[in-house]
């Protein structure tokens, strides 16, 4: 299989709703520093539902686009651009080897609680999950993404890393 | 559980040292490096570590921490790479994975990337090296927005301009 | 002791916020960003924290590390160099330091580190990118001579090649 | 003050004796990944007196250059190839602002042990820091080396850091 596109809505750096993609076999994503790459990158992570640990923010509220030249300026903001900004959320859609489109969406709320659709039905995260495990997207592994900087730790992590990670994709 | 630790280690093992090479090798250095894993226990490896040991062309056995951070790099990508091929992913997702790599290794993980991407191996691969992306079939940029405070995103197939 | 440390801290907390503009500005962004020094133990700062915040030109206040990884080395150099004009050594080392930074942000420190190295302050600058390099009057060129397993050295003088 | 140039003898990957200069004010060090371009700044950490916790390798005696394809084939290679090569230096030629050059040197044996040199005499530790230190160059606060893979931690650094680089320097 293969992700054809990216929705994101609201998502870190993303102001409203936009559309990434085609995906081709191999992409690149470009741009200069601060653009948002690695924003991207995180989006993709947050829709397979990495644990938010692994993610640059710990809280997963923060990954709700924020406006406005000031910390905790949104007072001053109007209240209907607050309400349609107090959630965000990522949808990949992704084509299965036989042709099949599915769409994964995780959106998060301004509490910091998340929701899980599979092709717009609510689910609950452990079927989620499993759909992605019959693709292989195994998320506890996670030896399918590598985060800025973390490269080099690949090859120097201690032995019992390695081990770990062979464990899971096992 | 055993049996299911040793069929991913070994099926890793194996190809180890062919991913090493194939990213190492060069005009100077046809043969390219060598790597392998060790087991540090054998009755129950799953509890103990696994090293893993990489070898760059002519360079002598020394370990992981004295290699330089390009060598250290390619070492770490071909591990990856390695680890990926036992129940692979539908795809990879790399952020800047070659900070450290002078343009002949980028141009080596650029070509190595290019061959193994296919319909059932997808790879994004965030850069900032033309070496690197130059080599890409769609490129997708990112820019900021000033004026609205937010990233934006244009799309380029680079397909279409192959020879 | 309170007096040594508060000299220092004063200096250099006068000095972070032009330091990390004169790295920021461009011709979208003439003002460049903001940066500065807070203590969290006003008695006794040297038994507590100091806080560093840098913010980009445009970007809301968020902790240093919502900064990408280019804002945050472009913020990690304005606080060396900063620190480094109080009782300034000699000389300054540095090591791929722009690793994480394109093209635009290259060019920023390469200016910057021509216009304040003199003979009172020499920079010794290890970098992969032609950006950078080309803007010194010397280069080190460092090769490995695969014969006689060995690191050898050539030196370059550019100063005879500017316009 | 400024370098001026440096003398590696068997320091790292550079086999024999090498002379690395001159440098400028502004100086770049370039070439191939492997070439041995962060081995000269260790180079320069270590004749300045870098702690080796510090530096790459634990063991001092890591530093003397070793040739041959293989670990510990030194007893294949012949018995005077070992004795030039059982200790390394590295000496810093060095200009003070008024003109006169002092040379900074110190070796290790393959023992581990340092032995340090100003002008080509013998001195003590503290003696060979104090001169350092009277050039304002402060090997406690390190301030002036940035290792590689280092420069983005020092402005994620701990508050606590910051303070001690700054009571270091102060
Ligand atoms: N919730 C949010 N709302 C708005 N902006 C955000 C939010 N979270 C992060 N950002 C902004 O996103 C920017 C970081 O983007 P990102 O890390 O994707 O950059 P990048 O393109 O990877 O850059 P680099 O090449 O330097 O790594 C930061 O400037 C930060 O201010
Ligand atoms: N004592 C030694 N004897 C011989 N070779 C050594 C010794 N110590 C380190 N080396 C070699 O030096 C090489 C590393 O050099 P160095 O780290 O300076 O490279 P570099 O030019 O900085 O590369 P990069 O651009 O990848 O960072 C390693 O390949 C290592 O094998
Ligand atoms: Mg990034
Ligand atoms: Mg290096």
């Amino acid at each position: 299989g293969r992700i054809i596109r990216l929705e994101l809505d609201n998502f870190k750096s993303y102001k409203g709703h936009q559309v990434i993609g085609p995906f081709h076999n191999f992409s690149c994503v470009i741009g200069p520093n601060g653009a948002g790459k690695s924003n991207l990158m995180d989006a993709i992570s947050f829709v397979l539902g990495v644990n938010s640990m692994q993610l640059r923010s710990q809280n997963l509220k923060d990954f709700i686009y924020r406006g406005g030249a000031m910390h905790d300026d949104q007072e001053a903001e109007g209240l209907s651009q607050r309400e349609t900004r107090r959630k965000a959320h990522v949808k990949i859609v992704y084509q299965e080897d036989g042709g099949r489109e599915i769409h994964f969406l995780r959106s998060v709320n301004s509490r910091g609680q998340s929701e899980y659709k599979i092709n717009d039905k609510v689910v609950l995260w452990t079927a989620y999950n499993a759909a992605l495990e019959k693709e292989n997207i195994l998320i506890r592994a996670r030896n399918f993404l590598v985060f800025q900087g973390d490269v080099e730790h690949v090859a120097s992590q201690s032995p019992k890393d390695l081990t770990l990670l062979i464990e899971h994709i096992s | 559980r055993y049996n299911l630790f040793m069929d991913a280690y070994n099926h890793i093992s194996e190809k180890i040292d062919q991913v090493y090479k194939d990213l190492t090798k060069s005009a100077n250095h046809p043969l390219g490096g060598t790597a392998y894993l060790s087991l540090e226990d054998n009755e129950e490896p799953y509890l103990e570590g696994i090293r893993y040991h990489a070898m760059p062309p002519m360079k002598r056995f020394r370990d992981m921490e004295q290699l330089s951070g390009g060598e250290k790099t390619m070492a770490a990508l071909a591990l990856l790479f390695a680890i990926h091929s036992y129940h692979p992913s539908p795809f990879f997702v790399l952020d800047e994975v070659d900070a450290a790599l002078d343009n002949a290794n980028v141009s080596k993980i650029a070509t190595y990337i290019r061959e193994h991407s296919n319909d059932k191996f997808q790879f994004i691969v965030i850069s900032l090296k033309s070496m690197l992306y130059q080599k890409a079939e769609s490129l997708v940029g990112i820019y900021r927005d000033q004026e609205i405070n937010s990233s934006r995103v244009l799309t380029l197939s680079l397909d279409q301009y192959e020879d």
